[in-house]
């Protein structure tokens, strides 16, 4: 062509940010992110605390989906899920010894905060199970229901999700499959999750599933239980620029 | 449309047009000349540290906000990962520039990030970030 001119080299007009426009920057940058919000400061922990067991597995998790991304094998679960959450649960009930039979301890866990839009591909309950000498050197049964109706006058109604078995000896965390809840969790947004776990012996008795050596909320913050989603987006969320 | 040459000129031409040099009078080589720089990958990175944030946010403590900027101009070389069409719009543009725009310096290759915080019921919360940061940059 003709007429080529010398184009000076772009120059981004650079400026200062306003205290506003700063905050604002920070809050497009979170949604960008998929943050809901601007993070409030938390409480520091006090020095003697432990770790929490919740977070520990998240920080697990998150490691492993940075070797994906790098080109490690893929973790199961985090293949398919673009977001995960866990849970701590709020209540913890328990029907043991006071009772009679079938001994149960329920867990109860706020659902709220999963954001609308996100398709559930698994979801876990994990509680810590030390070594149960009583009874000694047998084999457990440890099923999982979900608790779909309480009724005041007689038994809930429950839902079956999963089924363990294990040695009354093992140590370590299980890890109960609770997938099959998460179509009820998801059309009753609104209401808690509850989880009610059994312990069964070979002959078939209930068995105070503390007695089995599974841990609940007053196990150390590291082997609390908790429950983890893993999900993802049905579809990419439309932003509308500021 | 080219015009097809005579065959002298075009056994000629063909010599002359071994060397770039040849056209720095009629066309804009920007293979960093007057100083500009090629289109390529820039280093910057965001602190969440220094926004605040690693109250709520436990890793990472910061993100690789790279971007892609620099020349875009024809002739381009290999660096600059120029698909054909790139290389063909590149040339048009010198010819019309008021009609064609120039070939933009956009990232080719993008990654995803993860992050971990702690939401509003202090639930941790892992989510991922696809296409978030920029791993190669070129002329398209």
């Amino acid at each position: 062509g003709s007429g080529h001119r010398l184009r000076p080299p772009y120059v981004f007009p650079q400026r200062r940010l306003g205290i506003h426009e700063r905050r604002d920057m920070q809050r497009e940058i979170l949604a960008v992110l998929g943050l809901p919000e601007l993070p409030r400061p938390r409480a520091s922990p006090a020095a003697s605390r432990q770790p929490a067991s919740a977070p520990l597995f998240m920080l697990d998790l998150y490691h492993a989906m940075a070797d994906d991304d790098n080109g490690g094998p893929p973790p199961p679960h985090l293949g398919r899920s673009d977001l995960v959450m866990s849970f701590v649960n709020m209540v913890e009930r328990d029907r043991t010894l006071d009772y009679q039979e079938p001994h149960w301890k329920e867990f109860l866990f706020d659902l709220t905060q999963i954001p609308a839009g996100e398709a559930v591909t698994a979801a876990e309950f994990r509680i810590y199970k030390e070594p149960s000498t009583h009874p000694l050197n047998t084999t457990l049964h440890v099923s999982m229901f979900e608790v779909v109706q309480e009724h005041s006058n007689r038994e809930s109604d429950l839902f079956f999700l999963d089924l363990q078995t294990l040695r009354s000896g093992d140590e370590g965390w299980l890890v109960l499959d609770i997938t099959a809840a998460s179509d009820r969790w998801l059309l009753s947004h609104n209401k808690d999750l509850g989880l009610r776990l059994y312990v069964e012996t070979q002959d078939g008795h209930s068995m105070d599933p503390g007695l089995a050596g599974l841990l609940g909320q007053q196990a150390p913050r590291s082997r609390q239980p908790f429950m983890v989603g893993f999900f993802r987006a049905s579809q990419s969320p439309v932003r509308a620029p500021r | 449309a080219v015009r097809p040459l005579k065959r002298k000129r075009q056994l000629n031409k063909t010599n002359q047009m071994q060397h770039s040099n040849k056209h720095a009078g009629v066309f804009d080589d920007g293979h960093g000349s007057r100083g500009r720089d090629v289109c390529r990958r820039h280093e910057l990175y965001v602190s969440f540290r220094d926004l605040g944030w690693l109250d709520s946010v436990i890793a990472p403590q910061g993100y690789s906000a790279y971007y892609c900027a620099g020349e875009c101009n024809y002739p381009m070389n290999s660096s600059m990962n120029s698909t054909n069409h790139a290389n063909m719009q590149a040339l048009i543009h010198l010819t019309k520039p008021d009609v064609v725009p120039k070939v933009c310096c956009v990232p080719t290759e993008l990654s995803a990030i993860s992050v971990l915080y702690y939401d509003r019921s202090n639930n941790v919360i892992l989510r991922k970030e696809r296409n978030m940061v920029v791993q190669a940059c070129g002329c398209h």
